[in-house]
């Protein structure tokens, strides 16, 4: 990934950190690697607009599809130097769920209302037949003060019942 | 350094400024 951002425009509003979209089609096919593509980096808040407003919203596709959003200079993988021992919540959504749910998600990443400092690695919504889900990545699995504080931040931001069930996945064990 | 914090409210705001179109 790109380590470098052009500075924002004049009246722009910056962000905390640059970011880029990515996704990957077909996720089971081949390497995760060699599906996944980069769509763009930006690090406004009206860039991340002008990027987002141009994208599919995830309820119109058919098909298996993850969508990423990372900051810049870490790939949405398990393998990637910032995820190696970190960890996701994942969350389960029914279908039809998902395009709203993704939208308030990337708004509070963006907006810094996780509080966990540099902790927050990105998110990732997958678009399944069945079901969809979303998860939010962090760098460290075994803070467990992080890993409750952003828990408790994504039942809040995306309006969740405090009874909803999530798991947290540990990257070293996917990798295993 | 001083963090960067926007709320939704102010984020949703901004989705309709010229640049961001």
């Amino acid at each position: 990934a790109k380590k470098e951002s052009l500075p924002p425009d004049p009246g722009e509003h910056r962000l905390q950190f640059s970011y880029a979209f990515w996704y990957c089609r077909q996720p089971r096919l081949r390497s995760y690697d060699q599906n996944l593509k980069m769509i763009g980096t930006f690090n406004t808040v009206e860039k991340f607009w002008s990027f987002y407003s141009h994208l599919v919203r995830p309820s119109e596709l058919s098909g298996q599809i993850d969508f990423h959003l990372f900051k810049e200079g870490i790939r949405p993988m398990w393998e990637d130097e910032a995820n190696r021992n970190g960890g996701r919540w994942v969350l389960r959504l029914r279908k039809g769920l998902a395009s709203r749910c993704w939208e308030n998600l990337i708004l509070a990443i963006l907006g810094e209302q996780f509080m966990v400092g540099e902790e927050i690695c990105g998110a990732m919504l997958s678009v399944r037949s069945q079901e969809d889900s979303i998860s939010v990545w962090n760098k460290t699995a075994n803070d467990n003060a992080t890993t409750i504080r952003i828990r408790d931040t994504l039942k809040r931001v995306l309006n969740l019942p405090p009874s909803t069930h999530m798991d947290y996945k540990m990257n070293s064990e996917s990798l295993r | 350094g001083t963090r960067i914090i926007y709320e939704r409210a102010f984020l949703m705001q901004l989705r309709n400024s010229p640049v961001a179109k």
